[in-house]
């Protein structure tokens, strides 16, 4: 393992030592402060979401290695649960609200955060893979990115709608780390928003349904 | 410490990006 890449695990695992893989007392508070209490659906959601990436993980990388995503996945919950607190004290800051029950029953937010997070992740044990066996480990380029999509069926546009506030809500994040979510961000802006079944097209077509002055590029266009 | 590009104005944050205000 390189340094580097080594650099990058201890980083991660360093800032992520002080959340725990349960809501902290702050993240807790906005739950009760909440109209709908979204704690059991966190949790059930995180669940259902540990099954299908542990699945999936194994059959990427191999069975024997089911526990190397078990690990990903628990690291991931922390980056989850850390970012979700910081964004809602910067709402709560921007807003002066305090409750945010339609955010955080909003399932859409909490898988497209959770993907962003386990994103960090698996950057940062990317590096590992690819100086241990010199680039051309192919069970792990097969959980690159825009792999976590697939897995939780989230589209990339709604993917996109998380990485500039996440990057906002953590500035702990390496650089190495920023730029790889640069990388998605582009990716997903330049193709993967565009596939057919985005969501990005019943927002064009509410858009110019909606009246808009401006005349609406076709989506060819 | 980055190059990141923020590009969401400050009436733009997570809330607004889900249709949550």
């Amino acid at each position: 393992i390189s340094s580097s890449a080594m650099t990058s695990i201890q980083q991660l695992k360093g800032d992520l030592i002080s959340t725990g893989d349960k809501p902290s007392s702050n993240l807790d508070t906005y739950f009760k402060n909440c109209t709908v209490d979204p704690t059991q659906d966190v949790l059930k959601r995180l669940e259902t979401l540990e099954k299908a990436f542990s699945q999936r993980f194994g059959q990427a990388v191999g069975p024997r290695c089911v526990v190397l995503g078990e690990q990903r996945f628990s690291l991931g919950v922390r980056q989850y649960y850390k970012v979700m607190e910081a964004m809602l004290k910067s709402e709560e800051k921007r807003l002066s609200v305090q409750n945010f029950s339609k955010l955080l029953n909003d399932s859409t937010f909490h898988t497209s955060l959770l993907a962003c997070a386990l994103e960090v992740v698996m950057a940062a044990y990317g590096g590992v893979s690819r100086y241990n066996h010199g680039g051309g480990d192919q069970a792990e380029t097969d959980v690159c990115f825009p792999w976590i999509l697939d897995v939780f069926n989230l589209a990339a546009f709604d993917f996109y709608k998380v990485i500039e506030s996440f990057i906002k809500a953590d500035p702990t994040l390496s650089k190495d780390i920023v730029k790889h979510l640069e990388t998605c961000e582009n990716l997903i802006m330049e193709r993967i928003a565009w596939r057919t079944g985005s969501p990005l097209f019943e927002l064009l077509r509410q858009e110019h349904e909606g009246g808009a002055a401006e005349q609406v590029e076709t989506p060819a266009s | 410490s980055h190059d990141y590009h923020f590009g969401l104005e400050d009436h733009e944050g997570i809330s607004e990006l889900f249709d949550c205000d």
